[in-house]
């Protein structure tokens, strides 16, 4: 900034190139934090290991294109409980969606492996919450899965509100739609390299959005 | 708008590249590896004020209502961004989600004189 000038950028004393080049590096982490509006840089204490990352990304290169000032987040499921040998497991999200975004697409992306004896039928539900207590869970959607692989399940957007925690809890219970048989263990891989994940889609809530319209 | 050069005083985009590796932040971000910090520096003549762009064509509708009334113009020409492209940004956020987004306006593409 020249001092008095009426035009700050219309010159004045060239700075040194090292000075310059301090200033626009310095310049270039306020102008991306404030661009994504954070404070500070993220500190990453349980960063996703390269090969999930590389996978889900691969997974989200074939989805739409994120509307202007929208977000695409992808959310890796954190295992909180080990009854996977029944194929019913509770998968946890921490998300950090802003407040003033609204989700409106969801899906679920879960990998079956070769081990599915025969046509699945997955109900999903989104289990405690604020106002639900602890415990209770709310369905959300029902997926018959035929085939081993990657499946990506639509879930209700609006059945996935943002809690002041930040944090999802989805429960996942299994049935086999064919005869009797106990589901074998191991059906869905929820751990390692393939472990599921949340595909979100949000944008910038409209103003005035949400608020009681009198008549 | 002409990329700076040492020898030009006058109004020019003044080109740098950052490579996040030098913030030390390719941790968090991602993709891309670095992105176009430039910004509009140089001298404005009054015979280069309004030249075309953006942010000239809303200077000349002010400056011309400030003639309509004065026969001097207050102020005086700046060196501005006339074209802006928004960045798109894969980063980490603190809970290792992968985000996806545009930050507007991000990257300067050319100046003008308001």
């Amino acid at each position: 900034q020249v001092a008095g000038s009426a035009c700050p950028s219309c010159g004045g004393p060239a700075l040194a190139p090292q000075a310059e080049r301090a200033l626009v590096l310095k310049l270039a982490k306020q102008q991306i934090l404030e661009g994504l509006q954070l404070t500070s840089r993220p500190r990453l204490t349980h960063p996703p290991p390269k090969a999930v990352l590389t996978r889900a990304l691969r997974r989200l290169q074939r989805g739409r294109v994120v509307p202007a000032n929208g977000e695409q987040v992808i959310s890796f499921a954190v295992l909180t409980d080990s009854s996977t040998a029944t194929c019913s497991s509770t998968l946890t999200f921490h998300l950090s969606t802003p407040r003033s975004h609204h989700l409106y697409h969801a899906r679920l992306w879960l990998h079956v492996l070769p081990t599915l004896p025969g046509p699945l039928s997955l109900r999903i539900f989104r289990w405690g919450g604020r106002r639900r207590g602890r415990g209770s869970r709310v369905f959300l959607a029902e997926h018959q899965l035929t085939t081993p692989g990657w499946h990506a399940l639509t879930l209700p957007s609006s059945g996935l509100k943002r809690e002041e925690s930040g944090v999802l809890k989805l429960r996942l219970d299994c049935s086999l739609l064919e005869g009797n048989r106990t589901v074998a263990p191991q059906l869905l891989d929820t751990s390692g390299e393939q472990r599921p994940f949340l595909e979100l889609k949000t944008q910038p809530k409209l103003p005035g959005a949400g608020r009681a319209r009198r008549r | 708008t002409p990329s700076c050069e040492p020898a030009t005083p006058l109004c020019c985009r003044r080109d740098h590249y950052v490579d996040f590796q030098e913030l030390g932040w390719r941790d968090w971000i991602l993709q891309p590896e670095g992105y176009r910090l430039n910004y509009c520096s140089g001298q404005c003549p009054p015979h280069l004020a309004g030249s075309p762009g953006i942010a000239a064509s809303f200077h000349s509708a002010v400056f011309s209502l400030l003639k309509a009334n004065n026969p001097w113009p207050l102020g005086t020409s700046c060196c501005v961004p006339t074209a802006r492209r928004p960045l798109s940004l894969l980063y980490l956020d603190r809970d290792g989600n992968v985000v996806k987004t545009d930050v507007p306006d991000m990257v300067v593409e050319a100046c003008g004189c308001s």
